[in-house]
This record gives C-alpha cells, structure tokens and sequence, in this order.
C-alpha cells in the first residue's frame, strides 16, 4: 500500500 | 479603494465551484496586478492557487493592497445568486470589514446589490519553487474529468504515467482494475487534443488520491484544456487556465509507496 504525502515539505513560507 | 468589475461574471462562479470543497475560508489578495488567493487543505496534501490579473477585468482599481478575508459557503451563496451572464464588480474600501458584490444583468435591467462580511484570517503565504517538471501533459478537461471520475470506481488511488507519446492513467481496487491511455494527437493546437512533453524522454509515473483529483474536477468548466504537470517525488501541478490572464492551479502531494 502507499500513504498519502504532505506538501509541507515542498513550499517556503513567503 | 478597491474595485474590479468582471464582465464574464461566471469566470468568478466557476473558480469559486474549484475552490469551495477544498478550502473553507481564504485571504483574496487584492493589488494592482490583480486577485490572488491561496490555500491548503487542513490536511495539507493540496494546495489551491488562484490567480486573477487585472486585465481579466474591464475596470480594475486598486489604490492600497487589500485583504478580503472571505467564507467561500457563504461567497458561494451570493454567487450563486448571479446569473451566468451577469457582470459582476467587487468593491471594498482600504482595510474593509465588509465586500460590496454588485450583479447587472446583461441588458442592464436588474441590479443585485449584496454586502459580505470579511473575517480575519491567519494564513501565511507561501512560496512556490520553480521546478524544471519531467513531464508536462495537456488534455480535455472533460475528458480529464471523466477519466478521473471512472477510475474512482476502483480505488481511492490514480497511477498516472506518461511515457513517449502517451499518459495512462490507472486504477485497481477490490473488484478489479482500469487502465485508460490516451495517445499524443498531431495537432496540438486544437483543444479537444492531447499534448505530452518529456524532459529526457523518462517515463514518469506517480499515485495520487482520487479523493482530491476529483475535487480539482469541478474547475473544469473554466478551461477547455488541463494541463498536468509531474515531476518523481514532487507535487502534481493541475493548471486551468482562465482565459490568457488568469489561473486555478492544484498542487497534490504524491502518495509514497512503503
């Protein structure tokens, strides 16, 4: 099975 | 002050249909270069961005940035009560508590005249890297949207892969499996055609949930084309353009095989 990933990681705080 | 009156009034109730399941509130950023907004799911797998430039509108005045901090069931409800013909202007003084939305029917012998409250929203902007895609596919938005649609029959889960020539989307669950491909047309500048670009000419291939992919869906009737973007390990852009000054675009966090 797979688990839904978050996008947390991709994106900066602008 | 602000103010910006739409002639296409349905672009603003289209957009709103895109946006209104995935994001219950949102700070509309108004600027002289437009209408922007975004906003992540609570569970943080999408992100919605909307961007409207100030060309889109046939008036568009901005003195100061202003903030509309919107409820979109409730500026779902006033839309709603504007006819997909109508024109529709926004108006809001500097550092407003309330959104002035104005309808005029198209041969001008009704006006609505409605007044929403802004609520204060805490929500940072963030900041979208550049990211160099291995793969860039455009399709049929209703074709997309079928597709998407079909394959949520199977699973909660959406394999995309695109090699040379060809996106396959793909789905399998307990009662059995689906496959659909859809080959590259010749002429990619017609809309009913399907485009696929390869950097490398790497297959690429990546799950996503049905759940969101549908939600995206509902923009569909704001663009002709959607145009998928994929990249190994990295969010899925889904891109519906609005006209040539503006967009609704969904990044959806991959699901990670364990």
């Amino acid at each position: 099975g797979a688990t839904q990933g978050r996008l947390d990681s991709f994106f900066t705080l602008k | 002050m602000f103010e910006a009156r739409l002639l296409q009034g349905s672009i603003l109730k289209k957009a709103l249909e895109g946006i209104r399941e995935l994001i219950t509130s949102g700070n509309w950023e108004c600027s002289s270069a437009g209408i922007s907004m975004q906003g992540m799911d609570p569970s943080h797998v999408a992100l919605t961005v909307l961007m409207l430039q100030n060309d889109l509108f046939d008036q568009f005045r901005c003195d100061r940035n202003v903030t509309l901090g919107l409820n979109h069931a409730t500026f779902s409800k006033i839309l709603k009560c504007a006819a997909n013909d109508d024109i529709i202007t926004l108006k809001a003084e500097d550092q407003p508590d309330e959104c002035n939305l104005l309808f005029q029917s198209a041969n001008d012998d009704k006006t609505s005249d409605f007044i929403i409250k802004l609520t204060d929203i805490d929500q940072e902007t963030l900041g979208i890297p550049d990211t160099e895609y291995a793969a860039t596919v455009k399709v049929p938005s209703v074709e997309f949207q079928r597709i998407c649609r079909d394959l949520s029959q199977f699973g909660d889960t959406i394999i995309i892969s695109v090699k040379k020539g060809c996106v396959e989307f793909s789905g399998t669950g307990e009662i059995g499996s689906a496959k659909i491909a859809l080959k590259e047309s010749g002429n990619v500048d017609d809309d009913e055609k399907v485009s696929v670009e390869m950097d490398k000419d790497t297959p690429c291939s990546l799950s996503f949930a049905s759940r969101y992919l549908n939600y995206f869906t509902k923009a569909t009737s704001l663009s002709d084309t959607v145009t998928l973007q994929l990249c190994p390990e990295h969010p899925l852009v889904v891109s519906y353009d609005i006209g040539d000054n503006g967009s609704l675009k969904y990044y959806l966090a991959p699901k990670i095989e364990e």
